[in-house]
């Protein structure tokens, strides 16, 4: 369990913040915008409305004993990012993960003592030339090279079929592909049945190989 | 091969129209501000100074013969990202994929006719939470909000017990996470057995909530 500090509540620190909370790890999140706090309450453990910048307001909530700071402001507020970073390490925090902006920003950052820097657009933009086009997954992990687990949606043909219909459980097995769970609206259901119907709007979890992923890519079109 | 138009070359739009262009799609690239056009040039096959929310230049370019168009405006710019998207869809465009700076902006864009919806920030804040730190998952992909698949190394503690001494399987449960395959080596078991034994340089491919997940994060450090 870590205690980790998230300043800048903007879209990436308000994620980094909720996410950690939900992982288990205690959060403290601190935005110069009331609003922003207001939001956070009680999807972290403390949200205080503050200025990160003033060095007196992180030593009134004991940041250097963190063991983690995420400085998580963008590019409307890149000099505040490089004094937060600077503060924070200044303060002895042994592991401060800055947000850039630009790589100009980046190897600033690095500059001062971050130990990591985090590019969010750039590694959505990678991801998204990948992933985003590869008209089969929505989203793909490998576990080894060529097999891995892909999630996407059902090919239209496969709709109202049970998966053993579809040919997509062990026992037919037409695509040599597991099915390891199904997404339906907000919520999951895990190792499904051979008798579970493929609703339009499913997203399936899969793992195969590249290639039996490829052939249900190809039916999906 | 691809015909994509990418517009707004915000770090976003020109890394994914970059990455395309790496990857062998024919890439038209659309900014109003005449400095990013001079960075892309050479980076991508076209790029051209214009206002993308005028529907004659876009006639102009034939946009409508593409096969996927990005529209990649930020928060700065959510109107604009609007407009142009319905004009992709009204001219055709068969794959329009919309970056959204709220879950607003976001259903906005699916109600004119998106057809995906990508927010860069909230994704790389979620993996960024799994990844971004020295412990815990190599990779993480969600299937819900607070339900996913991470690949993680085990905790020592658990070298050499079976899953289910682990408390890793279905019967015990103990940390209501599914561990979907191993990765030993160059292979790979899918659905392990209860009485598979965890050695060290697994790799596990487990699906949990964050607080379960990060429960055994907790055991690897
Ligand atoms: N001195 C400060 N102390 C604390 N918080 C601050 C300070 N300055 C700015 N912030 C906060 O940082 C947050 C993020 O700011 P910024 O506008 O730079 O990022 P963003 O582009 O909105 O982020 P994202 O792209 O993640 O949505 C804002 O909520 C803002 O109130
Ligand atoms: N009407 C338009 N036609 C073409 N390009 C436009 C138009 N309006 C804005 N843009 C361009 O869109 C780009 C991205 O704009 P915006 O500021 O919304 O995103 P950003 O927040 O900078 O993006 P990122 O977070 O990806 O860095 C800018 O380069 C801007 O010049």
């Amino acid at each position: 369990k870590k205690q980790v500090c998230v300043v800048g509540l903007g879209r990436f620190g308000s994620t980094i913040a909720r996410e950690l909370y939900q992982t288990g790890h205690d959060v403290l999140a601190i935005d110069i915008d009331e609003e922003k706090i207001q939001e956070m309450l009680g999807q972290v453990t403390y949200a205080v409305w503050a200025d990160a910048t003033n060095e007196s307001v992180l030593k009134e909530f004991e940041v250097s004993d963190y063991d983690v700071a995420v400085v998580a402001m963008g590019g409307n507020n890149i000099q505040t990012s490089i004094l937060v970073t600077a503060l924070m390490k200044g303060m002895g925090v042994p592991y401060v993960i800055a947000r850039a902006a630009s790589d100009i920003h980046g190897s600033t950052l690095e500059r001062i003592g971050a130990d990591k820097i985090i590019h969010p657009e750039m590694e959505s933009g990678v991801r998204a030339a990948h992933v985003g086009f590869d008209w089969g997954a929505l989203d793909y992990m490998p576990i080894v090279p060529n097999f891995g687990i892909c999630k996407m949606r059902p090919p239209a043909a496969m709709y109202h079929k049970t998966l053993e219909e579809a040919g997509l459980c062990n026992s037919s097995d037409r695509y040599n592909l597991s099915v390891m769970a199904i997404r339906r609206g907000r919520t999951y259901i895990m190792n499904p049945a051979d008798d579970e119907e493929v609703q339009p709007g499913d997203v399936l979890i899969v793992a195969g190989t590249n290639e039996h992923l490829g052939e249900l890519y190809e039916l999906a079109v």
